[in-house]
């Protein structure tokens, strides 16, 4: 059976606002490393992939492998009623039909009990190859969520060069076009304020701005934002938390 | 602005 504690109802709530507009339907994988995740959205354009490692779980006990195969939108209606502080304890049997769900107040005077269905997803896991990337960037995510939503206004695709130079994004629209350079510029103060490019090879690609504005849904998971891209291979943008992270996956743009 | 790839393409099933 799995039993998961998490000190903070906060931390799943997080992880669900920010997939459920990329996917719906999926399973919650949950084995001796924790509770992950991996789904595609409906076009097969986009893929992402999540981790609550076993050390993120103030408890965590998972005697064999459990699909759990949930609805986030239906998820997401039982997870409002969780204050943000409560503690969550997950349970469900070893083949269930219900994920249980339990909150807890920090006063220890209120509990809330809720089940869950759970459906049979039949899901398709890519392998996802290790990757030497061309180029890794790191910035604060809120100026990466502030980048797409501007340049989102203005036309459906970026292009993003990477360069010894800095890293550019850029698009053209009907109504003009717009760049937004970063220069690297490490912050030794307030390391998650700076922005720090690697280059190995110079990059250039163009991306779908609808899905890169759907991923900053993940911002409020981490102050930063990690960026990896190499020529003719999909994007990597991953929000890194202190126990687990949430990748996403974008196929690029090719040709013209 | 190019046709967009599919994600299938670059990650094969496991």
């Amino acid at each position: 059976m799995l039993e998961a504690r998490l000190e903070q109802s906060s931390v799943l709530k997080k992880v669900v606002d920010a997939i459920k507009d990329l996917v719906q339907d999926c399973n919650f994988d949950c084995n001796d490393s924790g509770i992950q995740l991996q789904a595609m959205d409906n076009s097969h354009v986009a893929l992402v992939a999540m981790h609550l490692k076993t050390e993120g779980f103030a408890l965590y006990r998972c005697d064999r492998n459990i699909a759990l195969g949930i609805n986030l939108v239906s998820l997401q209606k039982v997870l409002r009623a969780a204050q943000n502080e409560d503690v969550m304890t997950l349970k469900a049997e070893d083949s269930p039909d219900a994920l249980s769900l339990v909150f807890e107040n920090s006063e220890n005077d209120r509990i809330s009990e809720y089940d869950l269905k759970l459906m049979d997803i039949d899901q398709e896991h890519l392998g996802i190859p290790e990757t030497e990337y061309g180029a890794t960037v790191k910035m604060p995510s809120a100026e990466f969520q502030r980048i797409c939503r501007d340049l989102s206004l203005l036309s459906e695709s970026v292009a993003i060069e990477a360069t010894k130079e800095g890293i550019k994004f850029s698009c053209t629209g009907d109504i003009g076009k717009g760049a937004v350079t970063l220069r690297q510029n490490p912050n030794v103060e307030k390391p998650e304020l700076g922005t720090t490019i690697e280059l190995q090879e110079p990059v250039a690609l163009t991306f779908s701005l609808k899905y890169l504005v759907n991923f900053c849904k993940a911002s409020g998971l981490s102050n930063t934002v990690t960026i990896s891209l190499s020529n003719e291979v999909p994007l990597l943008i991953e929000y890194e938390m202190e126990h687990g992270y949430v990748r996403f996956y974008l196929a690029p743009k090719i040709g013209d | 602005e190019g046709t967009q790839a599919n994600i299938t393409n670059f990650f094969t099933g496991a």
